[in-house]
């Protein structure tokens, strides 16, 4: 709860506030912005480039993908936004110096498995959870 | 590059530098959770059985809906692949992988047929290393492979009574103390993968790996005669490197995994 008063002196400090009530509409998310909204990104990581078919057997690579892009005002025009991430910018906007906007953070997550050899020509089949990025949100 | 092809424009085009190059290699190494490159011997071991049913169990998790891809083998196993039937993996391994987190295959390090007593001069061995395995791993179920051929010369409904010990104790001046584990008739024109529980065994030689003394097998025919395992068509070192006896044993964390800072 913020109270009146506090939203008062915000008020007269002008530019969080000001921000808020010109915040970029959905049409400027659409346009130019959009390229550095926040999102998945395809980052292959390729086992044949590293050289290391001698002992991994599958796969050649994965596509472990990253997150990248701004998490702004308004949040309905990123998918994939937490509800915490509402919360976040809020904060963010009423006291952008200290509080950091939230992040574009991987949302969903999922698991690879990787066969290879060990030193003794041994066979592992092993699932690594949380490899990939599914989905991207601001969180 | 982003998903349309296109530079990143975060990101400045440059190859990387030899150093930058291991160093990359090693954090991809500390995300797989291994201290360093693994360096395997190669000469036969990437034809051998144990990879090939590996390559099965790998494609039956790519093709339930895992996001690596089930083409994703390297090329050195296509055309073993495509000459291999039926499928090693069965409905067994397929329950055994749904709950593990992970599966390896060991290969028989016995290279050479010891000079075993009179009695036993028919019996086989096998030992497998289990000294690599990460801690944590507690084993759910293994099984021993063998691999029957058809007997062509022997009669329609000739048997073969096949035996599984676990070496429980050597002895310098007399024969091995065995713990049998499992006999099974077999038929003599039956052709196919043999396998046998020895989860409990495994598990004892992960957890105690000076009681690791290997597996022997005897087979005897109906009449009760020792004969060589050869005879009742189970394969041996000289037989086929995708009909070599394996071990497998399947996984799963028992404790929580926490990477070190580095």
């Amino acid at each position: 709860s913020t109270g009146g008063k506090r939203r008062q002196q915000n008020r007269n400090r002008s530019t969080p506030t000001q921000e808020v009530s010109r915040g970029p509409s959905q049409a400027d998310y659409n346009g130019s912005d959009q390229k550095a909204a926040c999102r998945k990104h395809e980052l292959y990581v390729s086992f044949r480039e590293l050289g290391w078919q001698d002992w991994i057997i599958a796969p050649e690579g994965y596509a472990a993908n990253y997150c990248d892009g701004e998490c702004s005002f308004p949040l309905n025009a990123h998918m994939n936004a937490t509800n915490h991430a509402i919360v976040q910018t809020l904060v963010h906007l009423m006291n952008p110096e200290n509080v950091p906007k939230p992040c574009c953070a991987p949302t969903k997550l999922h698991a690879i498995s990787v066969l290879y050899f060990d030193d003794n020509s041994n066979v592992i089949l092993k699932k690594y959870k949380n490899m990939v990025v599914r989905a991207c949100g601001c969180h | 590059l982003d998903g349309s092809g296109q530079v990143h424009q975060g990101f400045i085009q440059r190859r990387l530098r030899t150093h930058e190059r291991r160093e990359m290699q090693k954090e991809i190494l500390s995300i797989l959770g291994l201290p360093h490159r693994p360096r395997p011997h190669l000469s036969h071991a990437k034809y051998n059985s144990a990879p090939l049913f590996m390559l099965d169990l790998y494609n039956t998790i790519s093709s339930g809906g895992d996001t690596s891809r089930a083409d994703g083998a390297s090329q050195l196993y296509e055309p073993m692949r495509t000459t291999r039937s039926p499928p090693l993996a069965t409905f067994q391994e397929a329950a055994f992988l749904n709950d593990a987190d992970m599966v390896m295959s060991f290969v028989n390090l016995v290279e050479h047929d010891r000079e075993l007593s009179l009695q036993r001069r028919h019996h086989k061995e096998y030992k497998f290393n289990l000294s690599q395995i990460p801690e944590g791993e507690a084993v759910t179920a293994a099984e021993f492979r063998l691999y029957k051929e058809c007997v062509s010369r022997a009669f329609c409904n000739d048997t073969f009574l096949l035996k599984v010990y676990q070496v429980v104790k050597e002895h310098p001046d007399r024969e091995a103390d065995l713990f049998l584990l499992e006999s099974r008739r077999l038929w003599a024109l039956e052709e196919g993968w043999l396998e046998f529980d020895i989860t409990a065994t495994s598990n004892l030689w992960v957890m105690s790996p000076l009681h690791n003394l290997g597996l022997q097998i005897s087979v005897e025919t109906s009449s009760g005669k020792s004969i060589s395992p050869k005879d009742a068509g189970l394969v041996g070192r000289d037989g086929a490197l995708e009909k070599q006896p394996f071990m497998v044993a399947f996984f799963k964390v028992s404790e929580l995994h926490f990477r070190s800072a580095r």
